[in-house]
This record gives structure tokens, C-alpha cells and sequence, in this order.
């Protein structure tokens, strides 16, 4: 279905990409709103860490060319940490 | 390019694996070819190599498999997650995983199971992934690659002779993996000398310092492996005092002379290392010789010479009344202790090559074993 066309993507778009920092970027799984979170320093450095990572700009925000590398088929291995 | 951490590798040139099962998406054959053009990438560029086991336990094991399949990580569907590899070891280490839930191809018209294994088998042979977005180890899988003319990147290579060295073609290399200076583990391992500076549990595994290195164990693998202190805590100090670990908190501490350590996983903490007589020991005491944390009663227990003190956990200070006499308490524990453990209800003391199984409920010593028992000597 298209891609960031509906507010109620932006959900689903913060979900998968808390999904992939926790998976892929030892991001720690509190339980806690992390779309509130969002914008805290350190959710912000993981997302750069990402970014940087996979070789995008490091916006530290959620843009577009992001959340296209997030849905590419990748391996299930983290990217960093043990 | 990045290893896992500690750099596991194998630590042999001839490396055996086994197609366990097929996906129905491709013809036996196929999947068989794959997988040796895969291993043959890594082959041409270190002197390693490979042969195939029909049977039993390979170094290896290669399998296809949808959703939960027995490693507590799932494969989550078609796409996005497309398999993952363990790094090397016993058992599930070295084991490649590929989820089934994808249309595995030999072309790029679906997943390029051969694209997908050489950059898996990266994994099994020690490769952790790269930030290089042209190297098979980047982590995101390109469908638009151009099959004929794949081929490692510059990265890939520096990173699998990393842990390898070149093939035995080159002449500047010798032709064996390259050993540090350490001592042979498995000898060093098993000699009947063998004594430890500290031994700790660390999230369920058991990890015993020596010197420069420690030897780390899980209960699902008969031997354990052995790596650098420094590989994985580059700041930690060699030749330590005593180590334990307080579960609840999941963290371990390091004791050397009068400073300690504080780690989680292989994460260093900050604002460590701190002085010892900040728990409360007294100023005469220098070092330590061994710490255990006991997780049911939130006491953690440091042995000096002759004497021990005790720290409440949950207050944070050390309890009155101490020092006592460790041989007034432990009973039959009178000699000076160099490392000590807690697991399975028993507190294990280390001193020289010997080791007491100490039942701290019924305060007798269960059993006395040689130190390295852990081992599988």
C-alpha cells in the first residue's frame, strides 16, 4: 500500500523503526511511549547511529530515505553490539 | 569491517558443513551449488576449506526454516528478515539459518539464495557486518546486484584475513591462522596446575580470568572458548584480583589491587575504575583476593588473606561485625582463596589447582575437584 501517505503511518513507521533500533542497534527495549521518545538525545543518536551505519544522512529523524532502507530485505544478524 | 566481539574464529584451516534440509523453492542441486560457490568465495582469499558431512554434527550447519525454529529467533515472514548465522563455535555456533518464508531463487528474480549464503557464511566464519555499503557484508540485501559480477570488496577481505590470514599462495604470510603470544589454550586448559586470578558468572555463562585471558563457558558447549580480556573489555586490567556478578543488577565487577571495575555484557560502565574502600573495606586492606555475590540473599562475600568481609546488597554498605575468620564460617575452606563463584545453590572456592564445592546452607564442603572440572578435561 503507499508509503507515508496517511498520518496513521507515521505509527507505523515509528514502530518499525523501534523495532529495528532494538533489533539491529541494541536500542533497550523499556516498554516505555517510544514515539514520545522520539526525540530524546539518546533515541536521536541511535537513529544516527543507524544512519550513519547504513550509510545515510544522519538526520537523526525518521525521513523517508530511511524508512526505505528499514524495509529492504536484510539479514536478521545485528548490526552492532554482541 | 567488525568481528563479533571477543573475534571468535575458527581456530583450524579445515572447516566441515551440512545441508540439514532444503526449501522446495529451488531443485537440490541448486541449493547444493550455491552454497559451494558461497564457501569457495571466502576459500579463494584465506586458507581455509571446506568439505561437505552428510551426517552428524558439521562445524557448520545449514538449514531452511519459517517463524520459530529452536534458537528463541524467529523468522518473521516473507521478507525483511531473510536468514541469519551464528559465529563460530560448538553446537549452534557457526550455524547458518536461512527462513524459508522467502522465495529463494537462482537468479535475482526472488532472493539470491547464493548472495544471501556468502554473505551468511561471513557470519559463520567470524564476520560481524559492515558499514561498507559495497562490501557482502553490509547487512541490507541488493536485489539489483549484477549476479556475474559479484565478488568481496576490499573490506571483506581485510576483514576475513583479519582473522585468517591470506591463502598460503601469498608468500609474506605464514600459512597458519596468525596466534597471538598467548599459550596454546588447550593444553594450558587442562594441566593439572591450572589455577585461576578470578572466576565470575556473567548472564548464565561462566567466565575464568588468567593472566591476559579468560577461558568463557556455557553450559550448552562442552569446552569452552578462549579469548582476550582486552578483546572484549579493552580497559579492564590483566592478572586480576577477583571478579563476581550481581544478577540483578547484570553487571560484573573487577577487582585489581585497590581499584574495581564495573561491566555489563561487554559494555565498560563509566566512572569506573573506583577505590575499593569506597564499598567500606578498611584502609589497611590493599586488594582482595576473591568476591562472590550470593543473588538470593543480596550478600556479596570478599575474602582477604584469612578473613572476609560481607556487603548487604540492598543497602549498599558492608554489614557490621566483620572482618571474621573465613574458616570460622566456611568450614574446611582454610586455605587462602584465589577466585570464587556462586551457582546452582553452591559457592565453588578456587585456591591453586584446587577447587570446594561449599554448601553455604548446610556450611560444609560438598566436594573437592580439581580447578579446571569446568573444562571437560
Amino acid at each position: 500500500y503507499p508509503l507515508h501517505s496517511r498520518a496513521g503511518d507515521e505509527d507505523s513507521g515509528m514502530e518499525l523503526l523501534q523495532k529495528y533500533l532494538e533489533n539491529y542497534y541494541g536500542l533497550a527495549k523499556d516498554g516505555k511511549q517510544f514515539i514520545r521518545k522520539k526525540t530524546s538525545s539518546p533515541v536521536v543518536k541511535k537513529i544516527q547511529e543507524m544512519q550513519k551505519f547504513l550509510g545515510l544522512e544522519m538526520t537523526g529523524k525518521l525521513d523517508s530515505s530511511t524508512m526505505d532502507v528499514m524495509l529492504k530485505p536484510r539479514c536478521g544478524v545485528p548490526d552492532v553490539g554482541g | 569491517f567488525t568481528t563479533f566481539p571477543g573475534s571468535p574464529k575458527w581456530r583450524k584451516n579445515h572447516i566441515t558443513y551440512r545441508i540439514v534440509n532444503y526449501t522446495p523453492d529451488l531443485p537440490k542441486e541448486s541449493v547444493d551449488s550455491a552454497i559451494e560457490k558461497a564457501l569457495k568465495v571466502w576459500e579463494e582469499v584465506t586458507p581455509l576449506n571446506f568439505s561437505r558431512l552428510s551426517e552428524g554434527e558439521a562445524d557448520i550447519m545449514i538449514s531452511f526454516a519459517v517463524g520459530e525454529h529452536g534458537d528463541f529467533v524467529p523468522f518473521d515472514g516473507p521478507g525483511t528478515v531473510l536468514a541469519h548465522a551464528y559465529a563460530p563455535g560448538l553446537g549452534i555456533n557457526g550455524d547458518a539459518h536461512f527462513d524459508d518464508d522467502e522465495q529463494w531463487t537462482e537468479d535475482t528474480t526472488g532472493t539470491n539464495l547464493f548472495l544471501v549464503a556468502a554473505h551468511e557464511l561471513g557470519h559463520s566464519l567470524g564476520l560481524f557486518h559492515s558499514a561498507n555499503t559495497e562490501a557482502l557484508m553490509y547487512p541490507v540485501y541488493k536485489s539489483s546486484t549484477d549476479l556475474a559480477r559479484v565478488r568481496l570488496s576490499q573490506d571483506d577481505v581485510e576483514g576475513i584475513q583479519f582473522l585468517y590470514g591470506p591463502p598460503p599462495a601469498s608468500p609474506e604470510v605464514p600459512v597458519v591462522p596468525t596466534t597471538s603470544s598467548s599459550p596454546e589454550p588447550e593444553s594450558l586448559m587442562c594441566s593439572p596446575a591450572l589455577s585461576f586470578d578470578a572466576v565470575t558468572t556473567l548472564r548464565g555463562e561462566f567466565l575464568f580470568f588468567k593472566d591476559r585471558h579468560f577461558w568463557r563457558k556455557s553450559l550448552r558447549s562442552p569446552e569452552p572458548g578462549f579469548y582476550l580480556i582486552s578483546s572484549f573489555w579493552p580497559s579492564l586490567p590483566s592478572s586480576m584480583d577477583a571478579a563476581y556478578e550481581v544478577t540483578n543488577r547484570d553487571t560484573v565487577f573487577i577487582f585489581k589491587g585497590n581499584q574495581f571495575w564495573a561491566v555489563r555484557g561487554h559494555e565498560e560502565q563509566v566512572g569506573y575504575p573506583k577505590s575499593i574502600h569506597t564499598l567500606g573495606l578498611p584502609e589497611t586492606v590493599g586488594k582482595i583476593d576473591a568476591a562472590v555475590s550470593d543473588k538470593v540473599k543480596k550478600k556479596t562475600y570478599f575474602f582477604v588473606e584469612d578473613k572476609y568481609w560481607r556487603f548487604d546488597e540492598k543497602k549498599q554498605s558492608m554489614e557490621p561485625g566483620f572482618p571474621r575468620k573465613i574458616a570460622e564460617d566456611f568450614p574446611g575452606v582454610d586455605s587462602k582463596v584465589d577466585a570464587a563463584f556462586a551457582a546452582f545453590g553452591f559457592f565453588y572456592f578456587f585456591s591453586g589447582s584446587s577447587q570446594l564445592e561449599f554448601d553455604p546452607n548446610a556450611k560444609k564442603v560438598t566436594h573437592v575437584l580439581k580447578s579446571n572440572t569446568w573444562f571437560n578435561c
